[in-house]
């Protein structure tokens, strides 16, 4: 169904390449799992299988996490009151 | 300040962008913040070039990374002008440079703020209402497995990776939360959107603010 859904084709890849794949998936399902269990309310987030689930969270790093921060200065103006 | 705020509502953000398999989540915050804030001075609401950000931005590293101060402080100091997006189009690829003149039109950044509102979330808000749009950058390593909803646990602050842009927040409900475009497609999160508690610094939403002047 996800391979379907999100139109992959890892048959061009390999044997190897598609057990990985699946590994992947499986960690991603006992995330989900494992995240979803902390959502109590009805606006909580959800986490589950989107495009992203077959790649290992070092795959996921790397390609889509790639911005550096510098040190910013403490904000110092004044507080607010709602 | 007003319980809910949304730059969405007074048309001045485009729409989701998606960085595709390349790096450039810098690119597209600083250039999301610098159209925004050119809508809100009253100019049509304009996508501007990203790629030209990635291609060009010297100090950063293209599709392998950046930081959206560096982009920040090489639009400033160098005056260059962002053209349109139709006109120098996203590829997903680093590439070379392009080189407008100055009598070209586009958008320059004529300079910008950056603070650490960690702690001061309230004074955050208020920044937004009155800058604009907010570059910022977070911790999205849960955002791999995100559907929607409001992000309240299991985002932490230490490792800030990835750069979105604060478009609004809203404190009338139970859990107030931000209001965060990222840049993964339509088809992730809420629309392409994410939100976060507010108060806590989660994900490190706090940490890290800039806020463009054009």
């Amino acid at each position: 169904s996800f391979r379907a859904h999100f139109r992959r084709a890892y048959e061009a890849e390999g044997e190897e390449s598609n057990r990985r794949r699946r590994l992947h998936f499986q960690d991603a399902t006992k995330r989900h799992a494992y995240l979803n269990s902390f959502s109590t309310l009805p606006q909580s987030a959800k986490y589950g299988v989107n495009r992203f689930s077959d790649l290992s969270q070092h795959e996921f790093r790397e390609l889509y996490l790639r911005a550096s921060a510098d040190t910013a200065p403490p904000f110092s103006g004044l507080k607010t009151q709602r | 300040l007003p319980g809910k705020f949304d730059w969405r509502d007074k048309a001045v953000v485009a729409t989701v962008q998606n960085q595709e398999a390349c790096g450039s989540c810098w690119a597209f915050s600083v250039v999301g913040a610098t159209q925004s804030v050119r809508a809100i001075g009253g100019w049509r609401l304009q996508q501007l070039s990203v790629q030209q950000v990635l291609d060009c931005s010297f100090r950063n590293n293209g599709c392998s990374g950046g930081s959206t101060f560096q982009a920040l402080s090489w639009l400033k100091q160098t005056g260059v002008k962002l053209v349109p997006q139709s006109e120098y189009p996203y590829k997903a690829k680093t590439g070379i440079c392009h080189f407008f003149p100055q009598s070209h039109g586009g958008v320059a950044v004529r300079n910008f703020t950056s603070h650490d509102f960690s702690g001061q979330e309230e004074a955050m808000m208020s920044h937004l209402v009155e800058r604009g749009p907010l570059a910022v950058i977070v911790d999205a390593v849960s955002w791999q497995d995100y559907l929607g909803g409001i992000i309240q646990h299991h985002c932490s602050s230490k490792w800030a990776n990835h750069a979105v842009l604060v478009v609004g927040y809203d404190t009338v409900g139970d859990i107030p939360y931000w209001i965060v475009q990222n840049s993964w497609g339509a088809s992730w999160g809420n629309e392409g959107y994410v939100y976060i508690k507010i108060g806590g610094n989660l994900c490190g939403i706090a940490d890290s603010v800039a806020a463009v002047i054009v």
